[in-house]
């Protein structure tokens, strides 16, 4: 946009492919870009340099007025569940989670609930280590939703504040997957009604447009509260997430910015924007 | 999907009589539409296009009676073109052992595909060892121990506090002296702008000398397919790509975008979790997909 003396198709293009390279989706890149040359007609713009401010503006719109972050204070035990596609960052994102949450002075109990995956009850229990909490856990190869109800059970027993439930990574597209998924929440849900108080999402920065089919899926099965985008400190910049949360209003909570305990930020849509231009 | 919306809009542009460029331009503006829709890079597309443009016009589109199957049939026929004509067999050292190492960002599948590949190299007569040489992951090296467990086949590992590049040379060395014909690596996830990590994997290169190099790419990575394929090939010379998580619903366009900028070939695809779930690329099927 530097060095530009009008506003002409070619800025318009290059704004566009700005969005498209940031995996924002040529659906929504046309449609934000649409949007915005109407603002310019209408704010009678004829500086250049004052359009990437109103693109970001209108993307900022369409992220949601919700703040990131996941509050926990409401019940006790708040409980989180954790899902997503396999290999986005679960397991360590309720490790940073839960010593988030420690830090804020809270008691936190994980339930290990992916008992299908090689080694990922060893995963997490060395997550619980670190962080300094308990993890409930049976074998690998149980029910899911066995060791979903006995982490609710030790959860209350202990006036745990905050509980958080791992699961194993499924594509959305496998129905029997989805099934058992719904009956874990299922299970949740008649141990503690109202529970799960937070269904969180995680996505992965580096996904592009099948993330919206994820999102969808995963809100059909489960009823997404909240997603959690993973490794932003790479080069990937999430723009999908703008078509989630428009097509969907899933709002985003969380971003994962490493692999490290204190990795993990609440989302904050003005630097999320930002990022997409930088 | 493309071959309806190509119709539409020849019907429109036939309209007004002949078709000139000028409409084929407008034509293709679909066909990119389509491409970047199914994550191919946008830079990817542009090229992609322009030889598609190309063919088109050198077909003779302007006067067929039917432009839009042509330029459908072009559009699938570049992109099996492109994503194929390669070999995609292992390399099997001229003295075993074969010693191949797998690298990508975190979370791609390496382990799982570790041993898969080891899973489907066993059927065809090899004697592999799996090599536990990711030391930050935790519970990565019990991950592969269970995994070679399922399969009863031996795992080599040094623990987490030897560095990569040490447990890759003992590990070939203890193939050597038992008679394994075949070592695969599975190293860490790492982001290709690791500097520190990225050397690491040049040390583990150096000290054993991998016959194969492979890059796992998750198939639903988005346009940010290029800078990771580009960057690792830069900075190790790989010799093929594995996409994993074929058996979901993304359309797999990052398959087109490693492929045009590393020049590498797409040795197989990963189709699910279990050990078996290993496949042979083929081209026109992922042309296919990617066309929806
Ligand atoms: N760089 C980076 N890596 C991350 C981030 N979050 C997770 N990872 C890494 O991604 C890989 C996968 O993380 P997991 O927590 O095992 O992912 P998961 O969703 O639980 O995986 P499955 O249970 O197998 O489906 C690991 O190597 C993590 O260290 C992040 O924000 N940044
Ligand atoms: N559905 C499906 N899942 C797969 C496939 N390949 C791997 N996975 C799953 O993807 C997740 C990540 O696989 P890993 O093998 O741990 O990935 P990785 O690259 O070794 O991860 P890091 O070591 O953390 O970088 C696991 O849940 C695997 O079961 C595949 O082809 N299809
Ligand atoms: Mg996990
Ligand atoms: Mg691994």
């Amino acid at each position: 946009v530097t060095g530009r003396k009008i506003i002409d198709e070619s800025l318009y293009e290059e704004l566009e492919e700005t969005l498209i390279q940031a995996d924002v989706g040529i659906d929504t890149a046309l449609e934000l870009v649409e949007n915005l040359r109407a603002e310019v007609k209408k704010r009678k713009i004829g500086n250049p340099e004052e359009l990437p401010a109103v693109l970001k503006e209108l993307i900022q719109q369409a992220l949601g007025e919700e703040t990131g972050g996941i509050e926990t204070g409401a019940e006790q035990p708040f409980v989180i569940m954790v899902v997503g596609v396999n290999g986005v960052g679960k397991t360590t994102t309720i490790g940073k989670l839960a010593n988030f949450y420690k830090e804020q002075g809270k008691s936190v109990i994980m339930g290990a609930a992916d008992t299908f995956r090689a080694a990922a009850i060893d995963q997490l229990e060395i997550w619980a280590d670190r962080v300094g909490v308990q993890v409930i856990k049976h074998t690998e190869g149980s029910d899911p939703a066995a060791v979903a109800f006995d982490s609710l059970h030790a959860a209350k027993a202990r006036k745990a504040d905050v509980l958080i439930i791992d699961t194993a990574g499924r594509l959305h597209t496998k129905s029997n997957l989805m099934d058992e998924l719904k009956k874990v929440r299922r299970v949740i849900g008649r141990e503690l009604p109202g529970a799960p108080h937070e269904i969180l999402l995680v996505v992965d920065a580096t996904t592009g447009q099948n993330a919206i089919s994820q999102a969808k899926l995963f809100k059909e099965a489960v009823d997404v509260t909240g997603l959690a985008l993973t490794k932003l400190d790479g080069t990937a910049k999430g723009g999908v997430v703008v078509a989630v949360r428009q097509s969907l209003g899933i709002p985003i909570k969380m971003i994962g910015v490493g692999e490290g305990i204190d990795d993990l930020r609440p989302f904050n849509a003005k630097e999320f924007v930002d990022a997409l231009f930088a | 999907g493309l071959a309806e919306r190509l119709q539409e809009t020849f019907k429109k542009l036939r309209g007004k009589g002949r078709l000139t460029e000028e409409d084929v331009d407008q034509a293709l503006k679909e066909v990119r539409r389509a491409l970047i829709g199914a994550d191919v890079n946008f830079l990817v597309v542009k090229d992609f296009i322009a030889k598609v443009k190309e063919r088109a016009i050198g077909s003779d589109v302007l006067q067929s009676l039917t432009p839009a199957q042509q330029v459908v049939k072009i559009v699938h026929d570049e992109l099996a073109e492109l994503m194929g004509g390669t070999n995609s067999k292992i390399e099997l050292a001229p003295s075993p052992p074969t010693v191949i190492m797998m690298v990508g960002l975190h979370g791609a599948g390496k382990t799982t595909t570790t041993a898969k590949l080891a899973n489907l190299l066993r059927r065809q007569g090899r004697r592999p060892m799996l090599v536990a040489a990711d030391i930050y992951r935790p519970a990565a090296i019990k991950q592969l121990q269970v995994l070679g467990g399922q399969l009863n086949m031996p795992v080599f590992s040094m623990g987490d506090s030897v560095a990569p590049p040490d447990i890759a040379r003992a590990a070939v060395d203890k193939a050597k002296r038992d008679g394994n014909d075949l070592v695969i690596i599975d190293t860490a996830g790492r982001l290709h702008i690791d500097e520190e990590l990225m050397a690491e994997l040049r040390r583990i290169v150096d000290t054993v000398h991998p016959d194969e190099i492979l890059l796992v790419v998750d198939s639903m990575t988005g346009q940010d397919a290029v800078n990771v394929a580009k960057t690792f090939n830069e900075m190790l010379s790989l010799t093929g790509v594995i996409l994993t998580k074929l058996d979901g619903d993304t359309r797999g366009g990052a398959a087109l975008s490693v492929k045009a900028v590393t020049g590498c070939p797409i040795k197989f695809i990963g189709m699910g979790e279990k050990l078996d779930a290993l496949e042979q690329f083929h081209p026109e099927r992922m042309a296919d997909r990617i066309l929806g």
